[in-house]
């Protein structure tokens, strides 16, 4: 028996259109410590690892790990028929072909509900090594928001290079060039708007707008975004997800030709 | 695309 239980419905909601552009289906992995999802999207240049501790669930219930095989399309329409206020519950049996899910309203007048069949996915699993980056940077989740789609304009992929002072992205395209430089921040009254630099060696890395500006789906999830990068190495772009869990994007690198 | 490495390249199958 598979049960969890999510009063802050809508954080599931984000989670859902964080990942439903850039993959079309995803196995969903349950155990005694949460919920987690690994998949590539379609053209294997991303990865997208999900991860939601079961502690930040309000009930969590898995007696056998399972793995639930999810076509996107499907789950996003599904996610939409609950209100953002709703709590949400998900449950399955030991060994599933269906998934369902309760929406409840605050006042627990209104609980609809909604079975989804499963689907059997032969996903392999990559993994990911553990590395030092050069540098992490946190900066306000909007900013790289608007930054990836303000520069998208302009060509088709952003460098981002990083020293201790701050981070630049920049882009060339037919039209002309465009740069956007954030210093790291000395003091801001609130965390969430702050820009910090971890820099151990000075990096520059040109990297795909299309897959940044997927990635920038996850921004309604968190008000800081954390980008690490090492030279020769995919990026990763981090989104917390509450105080229990986090979305990371793994992008690789444009090489010069 | 042009240029670009693909996400295997970096990680292996676990």
């Amino acid at each position: 028996m598979f049960e969890a239980r999510l009063t802050q419905g809508s954080l599931l909601k984000k989670v859902m259109e964080a990942i439903r552009e850039l993959l079309n289906e995803a196995s969903f992995d349950c155990s005694e410590n949460g919920i987690q999802l690994q998949a590539m999207d379609n053209s294997h240049v991303s990865l997208v690892s999900l991860n939601m501790g079961s502690e930040g669930f309000d009930k969590f219930r898995c007696d056998r790990n399972l793995t639930m095989g999810m076509n996107l399309a499907s789950l996003s329409k599904i996610l939409k028929c609950a209100s953002n206020s709703d709590a949400i519950t998900l449950k399955a049996q030991d060994d599933p072909d269906t998934v369902t899910f309760t929406f409840e309203s605050e006042n627990n007048e209104r609980v609809s509900d909604y079975s989804m069949k499963l689907i059997n996915l032969d996903q392999e699993h990559l993994g990911i090594p553990d590395t030092e980056y050069s540098c992490v940077v946190k900066m306000p989740s909007a900013d790289f928001a608007r930054i990836c789609k303000d520069l998208s304009q302009f060509g088709d992929c952003i460098t981002i290079s990083c020293t201790k002072e701050g981070i630049k992205f920049s882009v060339a395209g037919d039209i002309g060039t465009g740069n956007v430089k954030l210093a790291q921040t000395a003091n801001v009254d609130k965390e969430s708007e702050a820009v910090t630099v971890e820099m151990q060696e000075p990096v520059s890395l040109t990297f795909a707008c299309r897959y940044l500006n997927h990635f920038t789906k996850a921004t309604p999830l968190s008000e800081q975004v954390q980008l690490s990068l090492s030279a020769d190495v995919p990026l990763v772009v981090e989104y917390k997800i509450g105080e229990f869990g986090h979305i990371r994007y793994y992008l690789a690198p444009k090489i010069d030709e | 695309i042009k240029g670009q490495s693909s996400i295997l390249k970096f990680f292996a199958t676990a």
